[in-house]
């Protein structure tokens, strides 16, 4: 029974049950800081659950961070878990980062599609997509990032249900998408997104469903190339950046396209290790350094986002 | 519990357009049923690719036919599966 997140292994892989308890605790130990706010229900009937970590004010500018939308890619909601932490342990210690909880609230929602993370505990290790059934369709599940609102079912996206990269029938049709959408059209004041994802090395920015530059293209490359310096300065760890289209391929209905498109100038997506010797199998004794060095990254992104009001 | 018993990750380098196309045929080849862990791209731009055992050989054969490079990745996803699943056990032993 975990009984405080000190003695919490964050160097493991966790099951839903244990992040879930892991979230309780934190939020039990640090009332003052952080709270669980729960944003809707995964198809299968799972809590869609939300860390807020505020030190007051009501609708704050807002930073969001999201871990583990493609559920195999469990790395993601791994260092989700130490990000809370680190959240936690760094307020009132780290300048920088008591300066932007000063300022901002932070959103860490950390297993961002429950119901695909759980099968791949218990079923399927290799699970991606969502797993909702829509009537008609032979397969099950949904790509979530394939799901939103931006230039949804356009080039990078599959209309068979039995691919990987299914767009669903249409836009926000998953729950998964629909609560976050329905969060941050509601919250109105969240001036940075950042979807994380798991592997192949690249920090990337909109758009995917176009191959035209982004209005902040030149803001958004040169603060890519910022945050990629400062993740490499601890291990090494070399990154690419770029717009979607350029750095990988098109990949329409994307995460970040929909929060840029809703205005939030800084929406990025990090893929993180590694380059190809474990894909999604990443080993458990990865977890902390590939953590540690997002987090360099993420600071990078949330003090820019602090010093560079809109 | 779904195995993967067989199967194997391959990294692919395409090195031109040509052989780029050749593996974007596999991308939307249906019945051998290949998850890519990182899609055809562009030229030099490394693809993984998990192949189910009985689609192998026929990968395998297509890549050597067509002179495209590849490498095993990962010789035996059950066994590193097995060694995540044991190693979680562990943990929390």
């Amino acid at each position: 029974v975990l009984q405080t997140t000190e003695t919490f292994n964050y160097a493991a892989y966790h099951n839903l049950d244990e992040i879930n308890a892991f979230m309780d605790l934190l939020v039990t130990e640090k009332s003052n800081l952080v709270s669980k706010l729960q944003i809707g229900k995964s198809y299968e009937g799972r809590p869609i659950n939300v860390l807020k970590f505020s030190t007051g004010g009501i609708k704050r500018p807002a930073i969001w961070i999201d871990t583990g939308i493609h559920s195999r890619e469990w790395v993601t909601q791994a260092s989700g878990v130490w990000f809370a932490k680190k959240i936690v342990d760094s307020y009132g210690k780290d300048p920088s980062l008591t300066s932007i909880l000063n300022n901002f609230d932070i959103f860490l929602e950390i297993v961002t599609n429950p119901d695909g993370f759980a099968f791949t505990h218990s079923q399927n290790r290799m699970w991606r997509k969502t797993r909702s059934h829509h009537s008609g369709l032979s397969c099950i599940g949904v790509d979530p990032n394939r799901n939103w609102d931006a230039g949804f079912g356009g080039p990078g996206s599959s209309g068979n249900s039995c691919t990987e990269t299914y767009r669903g029938p249409y836009a926000n049709s998953e729950s998964e998408v629909k609560a976050i959408v329905d969060f941050v059209q509601d919250h109105g004041n969240i001036k940075a997104f950042i979807s994380i994802h798991s592997y192949s090395q690249l920090l990337l920015y909109p758009y995917g469903y176009t191959t035209q530059k982004a209005a902040d293209h030149e803001e958004l490359d040169a603060l890519a190339k910022k945050a990629v310096n400062a993740l490499a300065s601890l291990h090494g760890t070399k990154y690419r950046y770029g717009s979607i289209t350029a750095a990988i391929y098109p990949a329409s209905g994307g995460t970040i396209d929909w929060t840029y498109d809703q205005g939030i100038k800084y929406s990025y997506t990090f893929e993180l290790r590694d380059t190809g010797r474990h894909g999604f199998l990443l080993p458990a004794s990865q977890i902390v350094p590939t953590a540690e060095e997002t987090w360099l990254a993420l600071m990078v992104i949330m003090e820019h986002t602090r010093d560079h009001p809109y | 519990t779904e195995t993967f018993v067989g199967q194997q990750v391959l990294r692919i380098l395409p090195e031109d357009a040509f052989q780029l196309e050749k593996v974007m045929e596999l991308d939307a080849s249906e019945k051998l049923q290949l998850d890519f862990w990182r899609a055809p791209t562009y030229p030099k731009s490394p693809v993984d690719v998990r192949v189910p055992f009985p689609s192998l050989q026929r990968v395998k054969v297509f890549l050597e036919s067509n002179g495209i490079q590849y490498d095993i990745m990962i010789e035996d996803l059950q066994s590193l599966i097995d060694e995540e699943k044991l190693d979680m056990a562990r943990q929390r032993s």
